[in-house]
């Protein structure tokens, strides 16, 4: 199946996200 | 497995986070007994989680290291996934070390290498002098594999020009005798 992929700039993004505190 | 919550962004693969610290006398010679399991997660949100709470390997006293595996895979030379295996390795000056270690983990964790299931896992080694991060993948002898892995770990970690990369059959580690 397809790959679950996330560029950088995304996954720092989500760093500040509420669920990842 | 890790049960991820509705809402949270899955990874393609779950992780473990291991530490290690070098014991004294006979505790050394047992890398295992050394090895404890910090955290497990399968999305973003839980990686940040642990990782809000982590010291910064940069700030880990020296003999200290960073494992961070897919579930199932032991950050060891001797599980299955790895006795065929080998790593890239990059030995860094004091000061880097904190900031490339993100920059190979969200690699990985994004999926970035497209080796299909290669990737294994990372270690980040605090050494006196020096810190020593390192990608390891399943088939040491798949040139293919390990060329494009090179190239992408170099391309990621942003290196100082000029920095030097080795790769290591894990075999061959053994035989040598030498660490990690």
């Amino acid at each position: 199946g397809t790959k679950i992929v996330y560029e950088r700039a995304f996954l720092m993004n989500m760093r500040n996200s509420p669920l990842a505190k | 497995p890790v049960d991820v919550p509705e809402g949270e962004h899955k990874l393609q693969s779950q992780y473990c986070l291991w530490y290690s610290r070098r014991g004294s006398g006979k505790q050394s010679l047992n890398f295992h007994l050394n090895l404890k399991l910090i955290g497990r997660f399968g999305s973003v949100e839980q990686y940040w989680r642990i990782y809000s709470h982590l010291v910064r390997p940069g700030e880990l006293s020296s003999h200290s290291d960073f494992h961070l595996f897919k579930s199932g895979i032991k950050p060891m030379w001797e599980d299955d996934a790895n006795k065929c295996g080998g790593k890239w390795i990059v030995r860094l000056r004091k000061g880097l070390s904190s900031r490339c270690w993100e920059n190979l983990v969200l690699a990985m964790l994004g999926e970035q290498f497209m080796v299909g299931e290669e990737i294994c896992g990372a270690v980040v080694s605090v050494r006196f002098q020096e810190d020593i991060i390192s990608i390891w993948n399943r088939t040491a002898s798949d040139t293919a594999v390990t060329n494009r892995i090179r190239d992408t770990f170099r391309r990621v970690l942003n290196l100082p020009q000029g920095t030097a990369i080795e790769y290591k059959a894990h075999n061959d580690s053994i035989k040598d005798k030498s660490s990690f």
